[in-house]
């Protein structure tokens, strides 16, 4: 049995979304890329921040903004120190 | 298109005609409502206008192939620059870099927003990912050093043209044919041991009825159902496709024990993958407890073919050195022309290796002129920013 440590991430698939994408109308390769830091480091955040800072921010919440991008959930990969979505088009 | 969230930043990072700067706005207010950033354009955090103060802002990309079909401010990068200007209190600059005429890529940059260093009293309380007295010294954003940050290295690559035999793999049909084959030969193996199992000897696995009792149990609806989820759902034949383009063996697991890769096959075609990779335990103490990332997305059709590839895992990290790395990559995609972007904090390196500031200057000084097999240097453009240094290299196959 396959037992992954705890530094591990752990995936989880939004099937709801993957299911039936469609990307036959894509077109433009190149991606835009925007970081936004709100703190030097992950060791510097603010007093008022949550311990865990933009990590604590529940999946459900970035959806609202992925509308506005034009983005869905496809798939989370979740570890300690970083959450990867990966999105649809 | 992908998204990364650490405690104290978020990448984004878009494909197609997607708005990305259209979310903005609303990424500045959760970072303000949902995780308790210092916020501005409002007396309550409950205001919609609350958002959060950016530390720095970075903004970049590549020309588009069809800028007239792109929507919002993305039309122009004149109409990006007055977008993120109007959104960012102070500002900040805005670069090209690479020929006018050719394959030239954008940069938008803030400058650290020193109100928001930390208090000089270092957190001792840390654990799991907060701070440490050894985070706070070690290129943590200390106490001694504000405004500064944790070393930072991000390596983009950006390919065009891609050789089309190679872009096959990113078709749904050709990756279904793939995890059939795939599973055709694990099931004939499965037979196989069956076989050897029931007579206790190699039977050849022609002579194994495909009918028998083994045979039908392999064939259950429970397997036939994995056959049509491997064949046919998105992540299923991403990771049939890491695997098979050689994707997977960027970071191996044989080096990258935790690493982890998200990766998914649209239809008709189209790939995009994200992996984390948590920092082996045999690294140089810097890199101890860190988790970094890659991320890859590919648009296979003839005519505007593009895959690009980014990662913040440091070169050398027991692992490849950044040289190699593109070439492993370079080799996947096989693209006519492709640019490098390194951007890495100044002096990152200085110490982890154990060599003097001489001794890392003459590696990267080394590093910008690093040849790619099988490809022609047309440009290489160095950015001395701030506290970031920008290497750009173009290249064309020869």
């Amino acid at each position: 049995t396959f037992s992954p440590s705890e530094g591990t991430p752990h995936l989880t698939i939004n099937h709801d979304v993957a299911a039936d994408l469609d990307s036959s109308n894509a077109f433009e390769g190149p991606e835009k890329l925007l970081e936004v830091w709100f703190a030097p480091s992950a060791a510097a955040l603010p007093a008022s921040a949550a311990p865990s800072g933009l990590k604590s921010v529940p999946a459900e919440t970035w959806v609202g903004m992925l509308d506005m991008v034009n983005c869905k959930i496809l798939s989370v990969l979740e570890s300690e120190a970083v959450d990867a979505y990966l999105l649809s088009e | 298109s992908s998204m990364f969230v650490f405690p104290h930043k978020l990448i984004l990072k878009t494909c197609g005609t997607t708005t990305l700067l259209l979310g903005l706005q609303r990424m500045l207010h959760i970072a303000a409502a949902n995780a308790g950033f210092p916020f501005r354009n409002a007396v309550s955090v409950d205001h919609v206008r609350a958002a959060a103060i950016p530390y720095r802002v970075f903004y970049s990309r590549k020309n588009f192939l069809f800028p007239d079909k792109q929507r919002g401010p993305h039309r122009s990068w004149k109409q990006e620059v007055k977008y993120l200007d109007d959104m960012i209190e102070g500002g900040g600059s805005a670069y090209m870099v690479g020929r006018m005429n050719g394959d030239h890529w954008y940069l938008y940059i803030t400058s650290p927003n020193k109100t928001l260093t930390p208090p000089l009293t270092p957190n001792l309380e840390a654990v799991n990912g907060h701070p440490t007295p050894e985070s706070m010294s070690n290129g943590g954003s200390g106490a001694n050093s504000p405004g500064a940050h944790h070393n930072d290295e991000t390596l983009e690559i950006l390919m065009t043209d891609l050789d089309p035999e190679i872009a096959k793999q990113f078709f749904l049909s050709n990756a279904s044919a793939v995890a059939t084959d795939k599973l055709a030969a694990e099931t004939q193996e499965a037979r196989r041991k069956a076989a050897v199992s029931r007579n206790g000897l190699s039977t050849p696995i022609e002579e194994v009825d495909v009918f028998d009792n083994q045979g039908a149990d392999w064939l259950s609806a429970k397997k036939l159902d994995a056959i049509e989820e491997l064949t046919t759902e998105g992540h299923a034949l991403g990771t049939v496709v890491s695997e098979s383009c050689g994707l997977s063996q960027v970071y191996p697991t044989s080096v990258y024990p935790d690493a982890r890769v998200d990766a998914y096959l649209f239809s008709p075609c189209g790939f995009s993958a994200n992996g984390v990779i948590p920092a082996p335990a045999t690294a140089h103490e810097d890199q101890h407890n860190s988790t970094h990332y890659f991320t890859v997305h590919v648009t296979p059709e003839p005519g505007f073919s593009f895959a690009s590839f980014e990662t913040n895992v440091p070169g050398r990290q027991n692992g490849k050195t950044t040289a190699e790395i593109i070439e492993h990559v370079v080799g996947i995609f096989r693209p006519g022309r492709f640019s490098v972007t390194v951007f890495e904090t100044k002096g990152r390196s200085a110490n982890p290796y154990g060599m003097g500031d001489e001794g890392f200057k003459n590696l990267a000084m080394q590093r910008l002129v690093d040849p790619v097999r099988g490809y022609r240097r047309i440009d290489r453009i160095v950015h001395d920013f701030e506290d970031y240094d920008l290497v750009f290299r173009f290249y064309e196959r020869e």
